[in-house]
C-alpha cells in the first residue's frame, strides 16, 4: 500500500458539490463513488447525477422494514448502489441537474444513461482493507458521524471522544500518512474526505480525519462500487 | 473531559465557573461585543440576511451557542481548528437537515468485498 494516495491526484473526483438544506448527503456519497468507478473503468470523468437519485430511488433495505431511500429525509449508498444497478445507471449531472428538493417526479431517462454499476460491495471496519481496496476500486462511499463536522475549518480532526452513530455519507478519496498538527506537535496519519457543502466549507470542501481507531465511526460503513465500461451516450 | 463531554448529552457543561472580579462585567461586555463582532463577519462572509429583527436576534442567540460549541469542539479535537463557519447560525437539528444517512443494517445480501493483499 503506498503511504500516502490522493484519487484526486489521478483525476477520479469531480468538483465539490452542494447538497443544501436536503438530506441527500447519501445520493452524493454514492454518485461520488460511481464517478471514481466510471472512471477507472472507461478514463472518463464524468458529473453524475444525484437529483435522478433524489427523485426516483425508493429503494428499500431488505433487512430493515421501511427503511427506504428518500429523497430529503435520507437514504442509503448501499440501497443507492441496488437502485442503480437495477435502474441502469446514473444519468449525467448536466442532463438531470441538482434541485435540492425531493417535490419533483421522476424524470429519468434511460437512454441518457451515463454511468452503470456491475456490482458494488461492503467492506469490513479494517483500516488497511478499507485502504487497499480505496487504492484498488476507486473512492469509497462511507458513513461517518457529522458532529465536530459542524464548526470544523481545517487541519486533520482527531476527537478524544465522539459518537460512532453515523448520519452523514461522504466519499473518501484518499489518505495521508501525516497532516502536520500545530496545536499538538503531532502527525496524524489521516483519511482524506470529500463533503457536500460546497468548497467554502472545511478544506476546500474536504474534511480530513484520522485514521487508527474508527474516529466518529469512519471505517464502519464502507462500500465500494465496480461500473460497467460503458461511455457515456 | 467529562465536564466537557457532558455538552453531547445535551447539559449545560458543569465548567468551572468563573472566579467573579470586579473586572468581570467588563469580561461579558467583552464576550458579547465579540459575538456581534464575529456575527457581522459571519453575515457579511456567508451572504446571511434574515426577514426581520426578530428572527436576527434569534440568529445571533444561536450563533452564540455555537460559538461556544466551537470552543468546546476545539477542547475536544485539538489536532484540527474549529470556528465560525456556514452552520454557525444553525441549531444542531437544523444542521441536521444537511446531513441524510439512514440508519444501516447490513443487507444480508451486500456482498462482502474479498480480503485484499495489503504487503508489498
Amino acid at each position: 500500500l503506498p503511504t500516502d494516495f490522493d484519487w484526486r491526484d489521478h483525476g477520479a473526483v469531480t468538483e465539490v458539490k452542494d447538497q443544501g438544506s436536503c438530506g441527500s448527503c447519501w445520493s452524493f456519497s454514492t454518485a461520488g463513488a460511481l464517478e471514481g468507478a466510471h472512471y477507472l473503468a472507461t478514463g472518463e470523468l464524468v458529473s453524475l447525477s444525484e437529483q435522478q437519485l433524489v427523485d426516483c430511488d425508493h429503494e428499500c433495505d431488505p433487512q430493515e422494514y421501511g427503511a427506504c431511500d428518500s429523497g430529503c429525509n435520507g437514504g442509503l449508498m448501499t440501497t443507492a448502489f441496488e437502485y442503480t444497478l437495477k435502474a441502469g445507471g446514473l444519468q449525467r449531472e448536466v442532463d438531470y441537474p441538482y434541485t435540492g428538493t425531493d417535490r419533483g417526479t421522476c424524470k429519468f431517462d434511460k437512454t441518457k444513461i451515463a454511468a452503470s454499476v456491475s456490482n458494488f460491495s461492503v467492506i469490513g471496519v479494517d483500516e488497511d482493507q478499507i485502504a487497499a481496496n480505496l487504492v484498488k476500486h476507486g473512492p469509497l462511499a462511507i458513513g461517518i458521524n457529522a458532529i465536530f463536522m459542524q464548526t470544523y475549518m481545517k487541519g486533520v480532526s482527531c476527537p478524544y471522544i465522539c459518537g460512532k452513530n453515523l448520519d452523514h455519507g461522504v466519499v473518501l478519496v484518499g489518505y495521508g500518512a501525516a497532516g502536520y498538527a500545530p496545536i499538538r506537535f503531532k502527525d496524524k496519519p489521516f483519511w482524506i474526505i470529500k463533503n457536500s457543502w460546497g468548497a467554502n466549507w472545511g478544506e476546500e470542501g474536504y474534511y480530513r480525519i484520522c485514521r487508527g481507531r474508527n474516529v466518529c465511526g469512519v471505517d464502519s460503513m464502507v462500500s465500494s462500487v465496480a461500473a460497467l465500461n460503458i461511455k457515456s451516450q | 473531559l467529562s465536564a466537557v463531554a457532558s455538552d453531547f448529552i445535551g447539559e449545560e457543561d458543569p465548567l468551572i465557573r468563573q472566579v467573579v472580579s470586579d473586572d468581570a462585567a467588563d469580561d461579558t461586555d467583552d464576550h458579547l461585543l465579540n459575538a456581534e463582532h464575529h456575527f457581522t463577519l459571519f453575515k457579511s462572509k456567508f451572504g446571511k440576511t434574515y426577514a426581520t429583527q426578530e428572527e436576527h436576534d434569534y440568529r445571533l442567540g444561536v450563533f452564540k451557542t455555537n460559538l461556544r460549541r466551537a470552543k468546546r469542539h476545539q477542547l475536544l479535537d485539538p489536532t484540527a481548528e474549529h470556528g465560525v463557519t456556514k452552520f454557525s447560525d444553525l441549531t444542531p437539528s437544523e444542521f441536521g437537515q444537511y446531513l441524510g444517512l439512514k440508519k444501516l443494517k447490513l443487507p444480508a445480501d451486500a456482498q462482502k468485498a474479498p480480503i485484499l493483499p495489503t504487503n508489498d
